[in-house]
């Protein structure tokens, strides 16, 4: 069993530094390391994250931004470890710059060869890189989907 | 596989029938604050067998069934259906469609089918355990599973580890 | 002391109110209530929030939106009571859709008359929104600052 | 009160002698990830008295000096200046501007001014406590304080409203 996991983690470890750089700089130092390689079973999983050349002490004094990059980098690393078939996003990018919606939605449009998304989101960035949209309205309480493009956008999110 | 469709009814917000078809690879759900986004995301953690009420952010079960406004009295029943191709043949069944379905009663009483048939909660569970798919899979990641991640809580990164592993 | 204490809840339990149904709808059902009025001082102070006519049965069952509207509202109630000299916002509009950013904003700008107003923000409404912006950049991994213009914008934001 | 300026040096990531003229009512503090939007938050917070590390997302107070980076070495110390115009008085002060001053050592030693004169974290604590203006006041709202007030973590709610009562 222990050397089933240590397979896994050193995989999941080789994806999450490939995606952490293609989300932050190429050459950035990053690592997943358990807190007791002796006892993997009963490790916990720590991890190191130093984007564009900075020297954080833990991921703790990362901003807003960097934090939630960084973790969609670890459920990346783990969803290539194991494809699931479709994967829902709500509001995760929220906290993002526009340079890295760029990127998120890049990442997302590799993964859609394989698997479906399902991104709920407020950023027009985000909107504008999906296949489909669906806008979902509530009258008096009770919600509704419709189909949306571009033209009756501005009614569906304006309320 | 893929998704295909998506009914709700009677399900929180969702009081009339509603059916969402998931024809695409990225599919986007927008609309303004509380219009019933995150109750979708909400409906497809629980007909894929979720019971942990604070997932669904519902103090018990009962709470997802459509709870009325002031112009329209509660529903009896939340009903959702989920229906998946099952191209790659990952579901170990013979059917090229499957469709689960779930159903609790204002009494607290639950219904559960796969294809049409009466099945128990557990028959779901193992059908889609091996998938990745289930409710607490790394595949739905509502912004409270980021903080979850970044601040270990409860070893959350092993935890999620472990179910792709 | 708890006389006091009940004449200041008295006012922010108005001003709640009154917020509230701005950022909500003018009749929509809201409340502060203490959890123990026999004993004030060692009370939790409850919301009652319903927006749009729902009947939530706590406010656990809101959107992100609605939520953070919500809290927004008790905070904003509070400043009522006692304003603070300037009032710093951090990204506290992440949350938002644009109807909800353009009333967020406008209740800054009326609160604006008596205290200044600090938003942190990657939201291009509430940029169009402030008297001045500051721009923050970062060289290797130190920081600066740099007025801020429409022209140079994009430059700042997208790194 | 009015806010007038912000210098910062050594304080985090703003490594060099950076000054913010808060000239105007509504300012907007804009930037990419990471570039040090919330370190000015912190800053402000740090002056103002906050002796809470984690509400300055660091876990031991040496942590908010710049400690360096692939080109340049960590500073020696972290220093923020928060100058106000005291136009209505609030400051019981006699000054029409007051300017309040703090900095910490790499060794842990601290050092406080209140124009330009030494003085103790008390007095600082003194002279603006009664302003709203402490660095747990419900005028410093990010969004870690609207989770705390939805869930009323710790009471939130009841403290918050009886600093401002
Ligand atoms: N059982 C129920 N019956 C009726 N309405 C419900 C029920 N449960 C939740 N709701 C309503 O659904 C709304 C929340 O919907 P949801 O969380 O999906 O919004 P959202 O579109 O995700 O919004 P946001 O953009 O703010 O996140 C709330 O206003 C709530 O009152
Ligand atoms: N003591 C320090 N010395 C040097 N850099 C530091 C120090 N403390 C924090 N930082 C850096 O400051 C950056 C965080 O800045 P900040 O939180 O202000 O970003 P932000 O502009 O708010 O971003 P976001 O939009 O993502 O919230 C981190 O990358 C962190 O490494
Ligand atoms: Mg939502
Ligand atoms: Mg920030």
């Amino acid at each position: 069993a222990t050397n089933k996991f240590m397979q896994a983690f050193t995989q999941v470890r080789g994806h999450f530094v490939r995606v952490f750089r293609s989300l932050f700089e190429a050459d950035d130092t990053c690592d997943l390391k358990l807190s007791d390689p002796e006892k993997p079973l009963e490790s916990r999983i720590e991890i190191i994250a130093k984007p564009k050349g900075k020297r954080p002490l833990s991921i703790n004094q990362l901003s807003g931004g960097e934090k939630t990059l960084t973790a969609t980098a670890l459920l990346f690393s783990l969803y290539l470890l194991k494809p699931a078939p479709f994967c829902i996003f709500d509001e995760v990018d929220a906290p993002l710059d526009d340079a890295n919606i760029a990127k998120f939605n890049n990442i997302i449009k590799d993964f859609s060869k394989n698997s479906q998304f399902i991104i709920v989101t407020h950023n027009k960035k985000t909107m504008e890189a999906v296949d489909i949209m669906y806008g979902v309205t509530m009258v008096k309480g009770v919600s509704k989907v419709v189909p949306v493009d571009f033209r009756n956008l501005q009614a569906v999110t304006l309320n | 596989m893929r998704l295909k469709t998506l009914e709700l009814r009677g399900f929180k917000s969702f009081a009339d029938k509603t059916v969402i078809n998931f024809g695409e690879d990225v599919i986007g759900v927008v609309g303004s604050n509380g219009c019933g986004k995150s109750n979708i995301v909400d409906a497809i953690r629980w007909v894929l067998g979720e019971q942990k009420t604070k997932h669904l952010r519902s103090e018990s079960m009962t709470n997802v069934i459509f709870n009325g406004t002031k112009g329209r009295k509660s529903a009896g029943f939340a009903e959702v259906v989920l229906i998946f191709e099952n191209n790659k043949g990952i579901l170990p069944t013979a059917y090229r469609e499957v469709s689960i379905h779930r159903i609790l009663y204002k009494d607290g009483s639950s219904e559960y089918r796969l294809n049409d048939v009466k099945c128990r909660l557990k028959d779901i569970n193992n059908l889609i355990s091996d998938t990745g798919m289930g409710p607490d899979s790394y595949a739905i990641i509502a912004l409270g599973m980021v903080d979850d991640l970044l601040r270990d809580k409860e070893n959350a990164r092993l935890r999620l580890f472990e179910q792709a592993a």
